[in-house]
């Protein structure tokens, strides 16, 4: 563990506690895209399957079940609860999301550093991270608004994996064989993601006008 | 950390 990791941990833990906290406490999910939420769990269900079967460290499994729990209860939250699911924006949040699935899975069983059940979802779970933030993003370009919260939620989710970026280059000079390319390409994409974004959400916050991003 | 091949990362 370096301190690099950590606050990406740290940085990814607050941001799924932010999104959770905010539609908890004011009841409501709007601008909030449940396509998302659903791929980040998805991601999690499938990066974590070896829960039960490994343990690396007490840290290590706390970490799973919040991120788990956490990204199930916001799909919960959205979809059941009575009053937060009538705050969606069912009509504005269309992305094809199954569609963002197909290619990751099969990139998974082309490109994976085993050939193995865990390690193909695994892979899959690296590769549908990486673009999971995206029907987020095309939901607060048509809804024109992007209240702080989910800004935040956004800043937050995007610094976890620059944080990342930092703890593998970190990783790299002081591990022997710490080779990971798969991760470091999959990270790097999905940090130049959000990096266009924050471009976007900082000339909006500079010139005090509306988020506009590129269509 | 963990030996090598061994996810270890969250």
């Amino acid at each position: 563990m370096n301190i690099f990791r950590l606050a990406g941990d740290m940085t990814h833990l607050a941001s799924v506690l932010v999104l959770l906290l905010k539609i908890h406490t004011i009841k409501s999910c709007a601008g909030v895209s449940l396509k998302t939420q659903e791929l980040y769990a998805i991601v999690f269900a499938t990066r974590y399957l070896d829960i039960l079967t490994s343990f690396v460290s007490i840290y290590n499994t706390l970490m799973k079940l919040i991120f788990l729990g956490s990204s199930f209860s916001i799909v919960w939250y959205m979809k059941y609860h009575k009053t937060v699911r009538r705050t969606y924006d069912r009509d504005q949040d269309t992305f094809r999301h199954w569609f963002l699935m197909l290619p990751c899975l099969l990139l998974a069983l082309l490109i994976h550093e085993k050939f193995t059940f865990f390690e193909v979802l695994w892979t899959f779970s690296l590769y549908l991270e990486a673009v999971a933030i995206l029907p987020q993003l095309v939901l607060l370009q048509r809804t024109r608004n992007i209240d702080n919260l989910t800004g935040q939620y956004i800043f937050l989710l995007g610094g976890y994996r620059g944080f990342y970026i930092l703890n593998w280059i970190y990783r790299y000079f002081t591990e022997p064989h710490y080779v990971h390319w798969i991760t470091w390409i999959a990270g790097l994409v999905q940090t130049l993601l959000y990096a266009d974004f924050f471009y976007y959400y900082f000339l909006s916050w500079k010139n005090n006008k509306k988020l506009q991003l590129p269509a | 950390d963990s030996p090598k091949g061994f996810h270890d990362e969250l």
